[in-house]
């Protein structure tokens, strides 16, 4: 899946049609549009609410030929709709010089194309999977729908995955610019990260759990600090797995892989998943041994290696899996260091860089080490791990 | 009703390429219709047709002219890919 760099702030959005069909009866559209936002709805926390006047997030239309936003329809066929992404409005426009159907294999199926077009409202951009919902090509009408797994998992990084408890307010808990919520920090018992925080890798598990391993422990973090109880041994959660591991990450079949040298381990939670360890040259064709550090990245849900001074990008789903044209250069990724110890897309949706006791955050869409004050790099210690008296900055006089 | 034409000739298929950002505005000129860079003109076909899992031949095939002649959503494939692209 592709995401085009923008997204609601809010996950209550409302919606209008503002200009029906001309073929189709008012009660049958607005059922369908209905339907079509469930199919998000379904695996997030999303909610639509349709509205008949006032300002919405949403204005649906069915227009024909030129219709004022300069992108002119061109009949039956060809292009059969267009939507904006979040921060261009998320209006979806439907080409009424389509055979609008419903239920049926005549025409074009308003349902399927309606989900499509909401996609990118939400923020989603077009997918090089056939088989999912949001790649570019009308396939024809389709009885039975569900929504592929690379849809889910890219509406999911954008929103969440669905949780069952009652939301308190319309308001989505914006992504934090600065990472935890800088409350007094506490003071992890055994302070030995703080006094050096240079960690061998971070990942998140499937469960949205961030762990940072170092030497044979490893650390539960919290939103701003290390969870009490930690560290512990790495051989105590995740038994069979050595100590000194080079780089993790846990990919959207909900499994850990762990890298240590010539060597990988995968891990269902916290059990073994299988045989392992295995030669990362057999799983994981075309990728080094003795990693620095891997992540999946937010920005197309692809695995990245990174090495010394170059980086792979990994598509299970491709043949090879890695394209010829890799590695490339770490500089690609703009302001990002070579030689790395870890990399964490996190749970705020942003990417994390790490090496020695600092970090950088990489802002995905502009494709570059965020600016914001404290600069980055940031010393790890402080923001990651709450160590008290250690500095929040890397510029000289700036603690 | 006006039927969208498919995709047939060179010129609609550079048309369908720009539309949909493989293309930038910029590798076409004006004064001939024609295209001013060779390998621009290859790459956006190689992109198209890695994209959208066809075989990558750089040419206009069979393939990938019916493919171009599909219904599809209007939006572009290749988001931010205008006249400036981004770095990766």
């Amino acid at each position: 899946y592709a995401l085009q760099g923008s997204r609601w702030r809010v996950k209550n959005l409302t919606y209008k049609v503002s200009k029906y069909p001309k073929r189709l009866k008012r009660v049958d559209v607005d059922a369908e549009i209905g339907r079509a936002f469930a199919v998000w709805s379904e695996d997030t926390d999303l909610t639509f609410t349709k509205k008949t006047t006032g300002p919405v997030h949403i204005e649906i239309k069915f227009v024909e030929s030129e219709h004022g936003d300069g992108d002119a329809f061109d009949g039956q066929g060809g292009t059969l709709a267009h939507a904006f992404f979040p921060v261009f409005g998320g209006d979806a426009h439907f080409d009424d010089a389509e055979l609008w159907t419903i239920g049926s294999p005549r025409g074009t199926n308003l349902f399927q194309v309606a989900a499509h077009e909401f996609g990118h409202s939400l923020g989603l951009s077009h997918s090089d999977q056939s088989s999912a919902l949001m790649a570019p090509f009308y396939r024809g009408f389709e009885p039975v729908f569900r929504l592929d797994d690379d849809d889910k998992a890219a509406i999911q990084s954008l929103y969440g995955k669905k949780t069952s408890q009652p939301k308190p307010s319309n308001a989505y808990p914006v992504t934090s610019t600065l990472r935890p919520s800088y409350t007094p920090p506490k003071v992890p018992l055994d302070d030995s990260i703080c006094k050096d925080s240079k960690i061998d890798t971070l990942f998140n598990s499937a469960q949205g759990e961030t762990y940072a391993f170092k030497g044979d422990k490893f650390y539960k973090l919290t939103t701003d600090s290390v969870e009490e109880g930690y560290p512990q041994l790495i051989s105590k959660g995740w038994p069979g797995l050595p100590g000194n591991i080079d780089a993790a990450f846990t990919y959207k079949n909900g499994k850990t892989y762990f890298f240590k040298g010539t060597q990988y381990w995968r891990f269902q939670g916290r059990q073994m998943d299988g045989v392992y360890p295995k030669e990362i040259s057999e799983g994981f064709t075309g990728i080094p041994d003795h990693l620095d550090a891997a992540m999946v990245w937010g920005g197309n849900g692809k695995i990245y290696f990174f090495k010394g001074s170059k980086f792979w990008r990994f598509d299970p789903a491709k043949r090879p899996p890695v394209k010829a044209s890799y590695p490339k250069p770490i500089s690609n990724w703009e302001g990002v260091p070579n030689n790395l110890d870890a990399a964490l897309k996190y749970t705020n949706g942003y990417t994390y860089f790490f090496k020695g006791d600092k970090y950088y955050r990489f802002h995905d869409a502009r494709f570059a080490v965020d600016t914001a004050t404290p600069a980055f790099p940031r010393p790890t210690a402080h923001w990651w791990f709450g160590c008290k008296n250690t500095p929040s900055s890397t510029a000289v006089g700036d603690h | 009703a006006v039927q969208a034409a498919p995709v047939s000739t060179t010129t609609q298929a550079e048309m369908y390429l720009s539309q949909f950002g493989y293309l930038p505005a910029s590798a076409r000129n004006p004064a001939n219709s024609g295209l001013q860079d060779k390998s621009t003109w290859l790459n956006a076909i190689q992109e198209f047709q890695n994209f959208a899992g066809l075989n990558i031949t750089g040419e206009l095939d069979d393939e990938t002219l019916k493919l171009m002649s599909l219904p599809r959503c209007g939006v572009r494939d290749r988001v931010g890919t205008g006249d400036s692209r981004s770095k990766r």
